[in-house]
């Protein structure tokens, strides 16, 4: 089989067959056991993460591909051995010692990001429209040394498994199969399942390893979870973080504007179907306005030659 | 390198020798790690090497490895081992002997902790020649790496809990710890 998984007489426009429903968003998959994914040797599954909302810390047995499809976030890549060179400032929250973590990017419509296999990595929505990312995972790269599953380890929450693949029970009923085997052996009373990596190990184990009670623990472990792998924010996230540059802001903001305008056009051409005239109106007013923007441009990038950011 | 030639090229190396440790607590253990840094001719055969040795009930930290497999093979004591993977289950929950061998696939998470009064040591065959490790808990581990906001969500623990986990790790400096007080203790 293996031998002839290119022999495809024929190529298919493939659409997502899987579809998860989370807290602040969904997870659209396609079926890494198609003969063009298995051909090809990748996985791909698409994120949409409402505004506010935040895919759960994971790490992914393949190196990937991620393109923003619309929408701005930060994203949190933890690369093993990294400093932790960001920090709260001193005079943050007196008497707590102030928070440290590694380097958060920001990313934006159209961007492409490279995470290699193994790296722990989040998403957070920090604007207000929807971020779709969709994600393409090399299975048949070298640097993944297990088979050719696309495999999600999760390290928080209870997720479901977002490729569901065929032949791999759920991951619920075959853990449940095992787990309360399992747990029996080891004597664990435990309340339900988590699916992530700490969930796996005995709870006084990690509470030694971590120092800390085991109350905690079990909150890491995610027994009691149900919101799936993209949840909701409480608040705002705070994290320490460089501002986006000038020019990122404006363009962000005009790309907000000109989708407010877009809409708007839109529901215009609904109400007054087949005025053509409106139609041409529209789109001289829109050359009009595109004709100003560059003029400002121009204007900036002369202005600019004397003083603009580097 | 220049100094070394194939013809010249350095073939051995003694991993168990103390003052080679990369990692070292004197109350719970050591770790050497032997790879194409300090044994070039591992480049060619992609493999690296560790040697680890665990005081009694100190437990080498949950981890996995990013970018290897990793075979063990028990030289001496015994150890409580357990492997969980991407299911979240462990596939691999037991003492692990002397004269034993383990395979940790890539990624799938691993803790050990010696179990035995003579401690635990071990050797670890790496399939690649600059193998990491990721580990889950100490200074370096991801959780620290992660700002507290996006742990208090994810996890649904409040502010102080996560500030106290992370500052806990903030004081596990290496990758090998003994427990300060058993569990039985932090219940009481």
């Amino acid at each position: 089989q293996q031998f002839n998984r290119c022999q495809l007489d024929r190529l298919d426009a493939l659409e997502p067959n899987n579809r998860i429903k989370a807290e602040a968003g969904v997870i659209e998959s396609w079926d890494p056991n198609d003969r063009q994914f298995q051909c090809v040797g990748v996985a791909v599954v698409r994120r949409i993460i409402e505004p506010n909302g935040l895919l759960l810390p994971q790490y992914d047995s393949a190196p990937q591909l991620i393109y923003i499809q619309s929408g701005y976030g930060i994203l949190g890549a933890v690369l093993p051995g990294c400093p932790n060179a960001y920090q709260e400032s001193q005079q943050h929250q007196q008497g707590q010692q102030p928070d440290q973590n590694q380097k958060i990017r920001n990313f934006r419509l159209g961007d492409i990001i490279a995470l290699p296999a193994g790296v722990a990595y989040w998403l957070y929505n920090d604007g207000d429209s929807e971020v779709v990312a969709l994600s393409l995972l090399d299975t048949n790269n070298q640097a993944n040394q297990l088979d050719k599953n696309p495999r999600h380890f999760y390290l928080a929450g209870n997720p479901e498994d977002e490729f569901q693949l065929q032949g791999r029970s759920p991951r619920g009923q075959r853990r449940q199969q095992q787990q309360g085997q399992g747990r029996r052996e080891r004597g664990q009373q435990q309340q339900g399942q988590g699916n992530n990596l700490f969930s796996g190990f005995r709870t006084e184990d990690l509470a030694d390893a971590f120092n800390v009670d085991e109350e905690t623990i079990r909150n890491l472990q995610g027994f009691q979870e149900d919101r799936k792998n993209i949840v909701k924010v409480k608040g705002r996230l705070q994290v320490v973080r460089p501002p986006r540059s000038r020019e990122e802001r404006e363009r962000l903001e005009r790309q907000e504007r000109e989708q407010e305008r877009e809409d708007e056009r839109e529901q215009q051409r609904e109400s007054r179907r087949g005025g053509r005239e409106e139609r041409e109106r529209e789109e001289r007013q829109q050359e009009r306005e595109e004709e100003r923007e560059q003029e400002r441009e121009r204007r900036e990038s002369r202005r600019g030659g004397r003083g603009r950011d580097n | 390198g220049i100094e070394e030639t194939l013809c010249t090229l350095r073939l051995r190396e003694n991993i168990h020798d103390p003052s080679r440790a990369d990692v070292y607590n004197p109350q719970a253990g050591r770790i050497s790690t032997l790879n194409s840094h300090n044994l070039p001719v591992l480049r060619w055969l992609q493999l690296s090497a560790e040697f680890g040795r665990l005081q009694r009930d100190a437990i080498y930290v949950p981890h996995w490895n990013r970018n290897a497999h990793s075979v063990i093979y028990v030289v001496k004591g015994r150890a409580q081992v357990q492997v969980v993977d991407d299911f979240g289950q462990a596939v691999f929950d037991d003492e692990l002997q002397q004269g034993q061998i383990l395979t940790v696939p890539q990624n799938f998470a691993v803790v050990k902790r010696a179990s035995s009064s003579e401690g635990f040591e071990w050797v670890a065959f790496k399939t690649n020649d600059n193998a990491q490790i990721s580990p889950l808990a100490g200074q370096n581990s991801v959780l620290r790496a992660i700002p507290a906001d996006v742990l208090a969500n994810a996890f649904q623990l409040s502010q102080e809990d996560v500030s106290e986990l992370k500052s806990n790790l903030d004081q596990q400096e290496i990758t090998i710890v003994r427990p300060s007080r058993s569990s039985s203790q932090r219940k009481a």
